[in-house]
């Protein structure tokens, strides 16, 4: 397997007083395949294993440490570094509205958040702003409903549903907005898109990014963010067997931080991101 | 010239990041990679001018074939027989299903054929509800009970109902699963055994990276997938998830989503995606 092949290369160096070219060479194969197999975007993928390459090349490993632990410390700072600046959200009032492309997660991370802001203390309220897929209201209104949280919007138009919620919800502190599935290419969708983050000014444009997405996330994620300007990345079902590398384009491309990731589907199943385990099961 | 070992590597590294940057997993490249070597290295061509340009072709065309291994033709779907035609949708969280099987419905229904949509899907919120907003938009019989109730049941009630009313197609939705959930996919086997379908269709999303490969081998392995429906090839342009899954479990693809509405669905062509893939 990957992960064994990387292994085995890692404990040649562990052997070594410095490390040759050739087994640089190498080790930087094994972790080329390994983002690869863990759906990090072609061309970023191979960057990251040309940075590690060089620096595992020209950088000294410090007194004291060995040669596999100083190339571990540069894959290992790259690869989190890959994951931008890490920023939380702050429990306190805001409004919020959820993005992304068709079945990523995007209604059930509203409700997720709605119950991650409640465990705060605070008060939320639920925006249906998805006019197009059936039931999609119906959907979020038996999630709020779940949390005893008040639910607004669902109609005809994303705008009126929208300020139905600015309205409606005002009073509560957090106001949490779930939009309809959409992609880079569907014209009007990105235009309702800019319509609704126009009359609601949220404080946070959560990109939700599923798991499994392989090489679109970052040509989607660069879409939605020059759309709309995302602030942060929610990286669903991450319960199952996918890497989750396409978070690293995205991020890449947004210069925003995964604030949360998505563990299953019931509404506590949201965890923030831990970037060490992340990387560490993302190269497998 | 003769091919050797060393120009099939210069050349597929270019050809490898171009099926990569197209959604192929990585080990399918491989397996494609193994099979272009046994055909190549040794090949006698014109000329040394000649050896990419054949390395190339030789890929295309294996990787054609590897799509058009297993065929399905949408007519199996018409085929009257004695009974109804029983059809179970399953798939991983969000990739289109139940979407899927109102387009279906819409597709068979323009064929002249009576359509059951079945609401097995008893957990997800709206889930029924979703379902029956189509049901009620194509004027097919909808059969589902309570929310929280036993899928195996819903689907079981779907085609004792077809039978009895003599209805032509029974379109089973399920509950999305993660293949690694246990519970989930020991629920699915129960469906099946349940119900008896006479088609498991595999809905798969074209987005999926490398995660399609386990997917599709997890999901077959514990219930038999006949057919494949790939979704969302209007988002990720490309298509090459069609040929991890393909090269995966060997089923063929017997329709792509193109869209939302209900005439996005088209039957599939080989050809069509590889040339999308080296477009
Ligand atoms: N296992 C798992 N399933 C999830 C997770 N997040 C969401 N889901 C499931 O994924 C499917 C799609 O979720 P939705 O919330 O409907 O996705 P969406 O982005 O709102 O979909 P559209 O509105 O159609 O674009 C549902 O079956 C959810 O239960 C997660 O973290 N883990
Ligand atoms: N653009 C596009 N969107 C699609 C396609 N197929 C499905 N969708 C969208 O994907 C989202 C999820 O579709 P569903 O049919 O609810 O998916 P599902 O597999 O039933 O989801 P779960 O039951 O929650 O697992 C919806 O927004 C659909 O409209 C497609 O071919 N193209
Ligand atoms: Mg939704
Ligand atoms: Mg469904």
């Amino acid at each position: 397997s990957l992960s064994s092949a990387l292994r085995a290369t890692m404990r040649k160096i562990a052997g070594a007083s410095h490390i040759s070219p050739e087994l640089v060479k190498e080790l930087v194969r094994d972790i080329q395949r390994a983002l690869l197999q863990a759906d990090v975007n072609v061309k970023l993928a191979l960057d990251l294993s040309k940075r590690i390459e060089s620096r595992a090349l020209e950088e000294k490993a410090p007194a004291g440490m060995t040669a596999r632990e100083h190339v571990v410390r540069i894959v290992h700072s790259e690869m989190v570094g890959a994951l931008g600046v890490p920023r939380e959200l702050k429990p306190g009032a805001q409004k919020i509205m959820l993005v992304g492309l068709y079945g990523q997660g995007k209604t059930t991370t509203a409700g997720k958040l709605a119950k991650w802001f409640q465990s705060k203390g605070l008060s939320v309220g639920l925006t249906g702003a998805d006019v197009h897929r059936p039931a999609a209201f119906e959907q979020l209104s038996q999630l709020a409903a779940q949390l005893n949280v008040p639910v607004a919007g669902g109609g005809s138009d994303a705008v009126a549903a929208a300020k139905a919620g600015l309205t409606e919800l005002g009073e509560l502190e957090v106001q949490i907005f779930d939009t309809a599935g959409r992609h880079a290419l569907d014209t009007d969708l990105i235009d309702e898109m800019k319509a609704v983050a126009k009359v609601i000014q949220p404080d946070e444009i959560l990109l939700v990014l599923d798991a499994t997405v392989g090489q679109q996330a970052g040509p989607q994620a660069a879409a939605f963010h020059e759309a709309v300007g995302v602030t942060g990345v929610v990286l669903t079902k991450l319960d199952g067997s996918a890497k989750g590398g396409g978070a690293l384009s995205a991020v890449a491309e947004t210069q925003a931080p995964v604030m949360f990731v998505g563990t299953g589907e019931m509404l506590d199943a949201l965890e923030r991101l831990e970037p060490d385990r992340f990387i560490s099961r993302l190269l497998g | 010239a003769v091919v050797q070992a060393k120009h099939l590597e210069n050349v597929m590294w270019e050809l490898e990041l171009a099926l990569l940057e197209s959604d192929v997993a990585m080990e399918a490249v491989e397996a494609l990679k193994a099979k272009l070597q046994q055909r190549l290295v040794g090949l006698r061509v014109a000329s040394r001018g000649e050896i990419a340009p054949t390395i190339e072709k030789a890929l295309k065309a294996s990787l054609v074939e590897l799509l058009s291994l297993e065929s399905f033709d949408p007519q199996r779907l018409l085929a009257r027989g004695d009974g109804p035609l029983v059809i179970a949708f399953v798939g991983v969280n969000g990739t289109g299903k139940t979407t899927t099987i109102a387009r279906l419905a819409h597709w068979l229904q323009g064929q002249g054929r009576s359509v059951v949509l079945a609401a097995a899907d008893t957990f997800r919120a709206g889930a029924i509800e979703q379902l029956e907003i189509h049901a009620n938009k194509l004027g097919c019989k909808f059969i589902a009970h309570q929310s929280g109730g036993d899928p195996a049941a819903v689907a079981f009630d779907a085609v004792a109902h077809a039978k009895a009313k003599h209805r032509d197609v029974v379109l089973i939705d399920t509950a999305g699963r993660m293949q690694t959930n246990t519970n989930l996919m020991d629920e699915m086997v129960k469906i099946q055994r349940v119900a008896k379908p006479d088609l498991i269709m595999f809905v798969g999303d074209a987005l999926a990276g490398n995660d399609a490969v386990e997917q599709a081998r997890k999901f077959h392995a514990m219930v038999g997938i006949d057919a494949v429906i790939l979704t969302k090839l209007d988002v990720d342009a490309k298509g090459g998830t069609a040929l991890s899954i393909a090269s995966a479990i060997g089923r063929p693809i017997a329709f792509v989503g193109i869209g939302q509405d209900y005439e996005d669905l088209m039957p599939f062509d080989a050809a069509w995606i590889v040339e999308r893939i080296f477009a």
